[in-house]
């Protein structure tokens, strides 16, 4: 979903 | 953030100067494979256009900074600088064998039809096989300097506590990225056979060589 596609990594 | 995803970023961090600082104080980029570093530029890059989209932390932006100048800085030490040094007769892999399945996986499995989306994951699937050319080129050439088998261990070392990051996450705020796990996977098998080499001759300090 949504949180999925903020990747929040390096 | 927790500490086998800090862990994994200082690995990738250290294994990305080491290979700059390396080739810049010897002057040369003997046994380094130039198609593995085309792939990491073409991996940043396609990675971190996010930096003008999505905002995550100070931290990020700054690490996706480095990364993408360190990864042009070594192209430009191995294709200009010290080109006359650049052992491409040893260098053989068919980086369009890696270059074009990715890009075909990456619009076949993906979260979303979205250029951002897609090249994201085009990043992920080429940064697992990125390495290939220089495990083929150490293969070929059946030895590597130590300080490029310091190199490939801690770059193989980040995605492994990536993995240790991503079962951590799982528990703690149900993250699961089926996409970036199994790429990370895949990444990290890959080094296995290095990582025993590694451990059995480099660490006891002998140089590493093919038998």
């Amino acid at each position: 979903g949504e949180a999925i596609l903020k990747h929040d990594e390096l | 953030m927790n500490i086998f995803r800090l862990c994994g970023d200082l690995s990738h961090l250290l294994a990305i100067l080491l290979l700059l600082v390396k080739i810049w104080k010897t002057r040369s980029c003997a046994g380094i494979s130039g198609k593995s570093q085309i792939l990491f530029a073409i991996v940043y890059t396609t990675r971190y256009l996010d930096l003008f989209t999505s905002f995550v932390s100070i931290y990020n932006s700054v690490m996706k900074i480095v990364f993408l100048s360190a990864s042009y800085g070594t192209l430009y030490l191995m294709f200009y600088k010290f080109k006359p040094t650049y052992d491409h007769n040893h260098d053989s892999f068919r980086i369009l064998y890696l270059i074009v399945p990715a890009l075909v996986l990456s619009f076949v499995i993906v979260h979303a039809y979205t250029l951002m989306e897609v090249l994201w994951t085009y990043s992920i699937y080429l940064e697992a096989v990125a390495i290939m050319p220089q495990l083929f080129m150490v293969s070929r050439t059946g030895e590597a300097e130590t300080i490029t088998s310091h190199y490939l261990f801690a770059l193989g070392s980040y995605r492994a506590l990536y993995i240790l990051n991503w079962i951590y996450r799982y528990y703690t705020e149900d993250f699961l990225d089926l996409i970036v796990i199994i790429a990370g996977i895949v990444q990290t098998i890959l080094y296995c056979d290095f990582f025993y080499l590694y451990i059995t001759k480099v660490l006891k300090g002998k140089r590493l060589s093919l038998p």
